[in-house]
C-alpha cells in the first residue's frame, strides 16, 4: 500500500517535472528542483481532494461511476477553467 | 423577521460597522482569480481609492502551522496547504540536491507515467 | 500544474529573477 502510493507520487513528480520544463522553455525561466518538488506535492494532494469530490458528486447523482460531468463540477468555481474543461471534454468525446 | 435588518439594527450597523466615506478604508475586496495559463490576461484593475485589496500571501509566514481553532477544525485542504508550506520552509535552505526527489525517485516506474 | 508553473514564472519575473525558487512559489501558492 505504501509503495503503491509512493509509485504514484513518483509518477506525478516525473510528470510535473516534464510540464515545468515545457513552461521553462516557453517562458525562458528555469525552475529549481525544490520548486518542482513543491508543485508535485501540491498536485498530488490536490488529486486527493479531487478524488474525494468526484466520488461525492457521482454518489450524489446516484451513480457508481465517475463521469466527465463530475469533472466539470470540479471546475465550477472558475468560468475560464470550466470553459476550458468543457471544450476539452467535447474534443475527447469526438 | 423577514431576513432584513430592523430599523434599530440598521442604525446600530450604520454606527458600529459600516465602512463609509469617513473611514480611511472604505471597503475590502479579495483579489480577482484569473488563470494566466488559460491565456486569460486579466487587466490588473487600478485599485479604486480607499478600497483595500486583501492579500492571500501577506501572512504566509504564519501559514506553516495550524493556528488554534474553536469549534470547527481546519479543512483537509487547509491541512494540505499548511504541510506544503512546511515542506517549502524545509526545502528553502537546500542548494541543489532535492531531498524530496531523493526519497521519491526510487519508486519511479515509467509504466506508471505512461 | 501549468498554472502553478506559470504563476511562479510571473512572480520570478516580477522580482527580476531567471529561476523560480520556492520563495516565489510560496507567494503565489495561497491564491492558487
Amino acid at each position: 500500500q505504501f509503495s503503491h502510493r509512493q509509485r504514484l507520487k513518483a509518477a506525478v513528480h516525473y510528470a510535473v517535472g516534464r510540464l515545468c520544463s515545457e513552461v521553462a522553455l516557453d517562458k525562458q525561466v528555469q525552475f529549481n528542483k525544490q520548486t518542482v518538488a513543491a508543485i508535485a506535492e501540491v498536485t498530488f494532494r490536490q488529486c486527493e481532494n479531487f478524488a474525494k469530490d468526484l466520488e461525492m458528486f457521482a454518489r450524489h447523482a446516484k451513480r457508481s461511476t465517475v463521469t466527465t460531468e463530475d469533472v466539470k463540477l470540479l471546475a465550477r468555481r472558475s468560468n475560464s477553467l470550466l470553459k476550458y474543461i468543457t471544450e476539452k471534454n467535447e474534443e475527447i468525446a469526438q | 423577521k423577514d431576513g432584513f435588518l430592523s430599523e434599530e439594527e440598521f442604525n446600530l450597523w450604520k454606527r458600529l460597522y459600516r465602512l463609509g466615506d469617513g473611514d480611511q478604508v472604505k471597503g475590502v475586496v479579495l483579489p480577482e482569480p484569473h488563470f494566466p495559463s488559460l491565456q486569460e490576461d486579466a487587466m490588473p484593475k487600478e485599485p479604486t481609492a480607499g478600497i483595500r485589496q486583501l492579500s492571500l500571501s501577506e501572512w504566509r509566514l504564519w501559514q506553516d502551522h495550524p493556528l488554534p481553532t474553536h469549534q470547527v477544525d481546519h479543512s483537509d485542504r487547509c491541512h494540505h496547504f499548511i504541510s506544503v508550506m512546511q515542506m517549502i520552509e524545509e526545502m528553502r535552505q537546500e542548494e541543489d540536491e532535492c531531498s524530496y526527489e531523493r526519497k521519491i525517485k526510487p519508486f519511479l516506474r515509467m509504466e506508471d507515467v505512461r | 500544474v501549468v498554472e502553478a508553473a506559470v504563476r511562479g514564472v510571473q512572480q520570478a519575473q516580477a522580482e527580476d529573477l531567471d529561476i523560480v525558487d520556492v520563495d516565489q512559489l510560496e507567494k503565489v501558492l495561497p491564491q492558487l
